[in-house]
């Protein structure tokens, strides 16, 4: 039984989209089935693992407003425990369309449920705004990864992050749960970055995960060859911060 | 007759805000009478002067949605020229209350047409995302200033964006123009960030402006004190690299 982590943060430009790739190839890494569904119209999380989006046929907003089944829009990653359903531009118009539907927040997690069982992990990355496709995904998923950079303006938003969680918990999905806080970006010489992680650390305690993602050049330079950073450089700092990330969920969830 | 310039980029993370302000207070430093519009419901660019955002009393949300005159709302910032409409947390809302409004593109021009000859230039600052806020944003303005961080995901989404402004073009406002595109986050020790400069200066040639500006932690820092960069540090790279920015923006608009 697959468990559904959604990555969100309205916060622009945090990790989200490297989080979901480099978890996922981590995983992949290490024997557990992943599925990464790209609920961006940005599509990076798409290209960052070498899908050319304007190839595909098919993509999640199919499966969203079509209800084609997510087996006709998987696709194969070069990791074979690595699998992506890709994003395409057209989500942009898919808020609109879904506004007048009932069972509007739904639709992912009605689409999601037919394949849960076939992977060990789904993972979703979400864009940075809280609509209705970020609703969708919160509401499909078992629990929500928050990535926070280590940045003053990132620190900001994170209450009302935390706020949204809750109602959607209250009104949309009882049994989502906080999958944790992971600090990105991090560059140990700056004193702001240890600000923020000490201010983080205080406030939110024992939901701050233990690995801390450095700021590493082969992390952004990864998606420009299509590639994970673990086909990119599997030695690089930002492969074991990733490895060591995933390995610690695996540890909370009791599956090592 | 001031000029409105919406900073806008649905890509997350590329220096909106951090443009915003600082362009914002180079032109006060250059004595051009300047308002910043926070449009975004995270509110990062009225923190980043100094705005305590749950003690203002009015906002942006209130001239959208309640037709308030924005001079009830408008707040001084500790630099003369500078004003701000701070945003508000309700933004996230104002989509859905606006969908089914006739004129719903247009509050936002509604708005600040009243307000439009009090100062040389309104800076409206978009949240990381193409909805109703930053199509209202795009139909007041004059002209689009597009931030692209030096980064790989950055150039991919910047296609899209132009597209994007292209429809309004066309659809709600005619005049727009681009005011250009600016290069944020450089690292000169990068070579993906050289490669993303030489890649965006050769698709979009005469549309990128010369000044880019460089990573700088103060920029980064001057926020958490409420300040902008020209308050925070005036001799540092940072500031350097705005007040050149705005100097351009001056000659390239005849006004120097
Ligand atoms: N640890 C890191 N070290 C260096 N660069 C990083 C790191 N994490 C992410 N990046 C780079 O920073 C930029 C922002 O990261 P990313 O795109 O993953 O954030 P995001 O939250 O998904 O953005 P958006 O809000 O637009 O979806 C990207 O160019 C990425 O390559
Ligand atoms: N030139 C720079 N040098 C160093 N840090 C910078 C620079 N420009 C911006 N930053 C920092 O990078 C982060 C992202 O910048 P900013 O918040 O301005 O981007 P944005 O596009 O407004 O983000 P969002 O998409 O969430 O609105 C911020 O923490 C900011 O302080
Ligand atoms: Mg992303
Ligand atoms: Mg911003």
């Amino acid at each position: 039984m697959g468990k559904i982590i959604a990555i969100a943060n309205q916060k622009g430009g945090v990790g989200k989209t490297t989080t979901a790739i480099n978890l996922g190839a981590s995983f992949g890494v290490l024997e557990y089935k992943t599925l990464i569904v790209d609920a961006d119209p940005q599509a990076n999380a798409s290209s960052g693992v070498g899908v050319d989006i304007r190839k595909v046929e098919g993509n999640i907003y199919d499966c969203l407003i079509n209800e084609v089944h997510p087996n006709e829009v998987i696709i194969k990653t070069e990791n074979p425990n690595l699998d992506i359903i890709p994003a395409h531009i057209d989500l942009v118009g898919a808020e609109l369309e879904l506004i007048n539907e009932s069972n509007r927040e739904h639709k992912l997690k009605m689409a999601l449920d037919k394949i849960k069982d076939d992977y060990d992990f789904i993972i979703i990355d979400c864009s940075p705004s809280l609509g209705l496709i970020t609703v969708n995904s919160l509401t499909a998923a078992d629990s929500v990864l928050v990535p926070v950079q280590c940045e003053y303006f990132a620190l900001e938003g994170l209450g009302k992050l935390l706020n949204t969680i809750k109602i959607v918990q209250s009104r949309l999905n009882t049994e989502l749960d906080m999958e944790g806080i992971v600090l990105t970006m991090y560059d140990t010489r700056l004193r702001l970055a240890n600000q923020v992680v000490d201010e983080v650390k205080t406030h939110f305690l024992d939901l701050v995960f233990n690995t801390i993602i450095h700021r590493n050049t082969r992390l952004g330079e990864a998606p420009s060859f299509g590639e994970t950073i673990i086909m990119h450089d599997a030695t690089c700092k930002g492969s074991i911060n990733y490895l060591n990330f995933a390995r610690e969920i695996l540890q909370k969830n009791d599956l090592t």
